[in-house]
Order: structure tokens, then sequence, then C-alpha cells
């Protein structure tokens, strides 16, 4: 199953994804 | 509410891609994020291919704010 093996690397990417979502300024803190 | 105010701002990036309002995004439109978030377009597609859970080629807000959800939990979790 190729979307197992892709699951293990993209779990690292997704976390930059929503660190950098949650991270930008949209509100006060 | 901490957990509230995550979610407005997931559907505030997700309105940012469905610039039409057609209530889901293409993997093409996921691109439209690179202007606000240092990720490369390879990692984008990445992005969109965990999120997309069903595998329809197509983003909805269910499945963008369920992913930010598993993330938050396994976040907890650790």
């Amino acid at each position: 199953d190729p979307s197992m093996k892709a699951g293990a690397t993209s779990e690292g990417v997704l976390a930059n994804f929503f660190n950098s979502l949650l991270s930008k300024k949209t509100g006060s803190p | 509410d901490g957990e509230l105010d995550m979610l407005g701002k997931a559907h505030e990036f997700f309105q940012i891609c469905d610039i039409e309002h057609k209530g889901f995004i293409y993997r093409n439109e996921m691109q439209r994020l690179r202007g606000e978030l240092p990720l490369s377009p390879e990692e984008l597609e990445k992005v969109f291919d965990s999120l997309d859970a069903d595998g329809n080629g197509s983003l909805t807000p269910e499945e963008f704010t369920t992913g930010l959800n598993q993330f938050l939990l396994g976040k907890k979790g650790s």
C-alpha cells in the first residue's frame, strides 16, 4: 500500500504545515 | 477558547484556497497557501494528500479541520 509509506514522511510535513498555520498571526495571542 | 480559535484559523486558510467558495478545494488550489506558509509545493501536495482522507482529489473544510484536530490530539498525547 503506497499510502502507508507516504504516511510516515507526511507526518512531519503535516506538523510543519499546522504549526505554521497556527503560529500565523490572525488574532490576539 | 483556543480550540475554536484554531478552527477559525483553519477555516480562514481554507477560504484562501477556495476563492470561488465552492466548498472544497483541488490539489492545485492548495498552492495558494504558498504565499502564506513557508512550505514548498511538494510539501503542500503532501499535506493535501494527507488531509484528503477519502482520496477523491478534493478537500472539504471538514477534512481540513479533521486533520487539524488529529494533529492537535497527537500533540497532546505525546
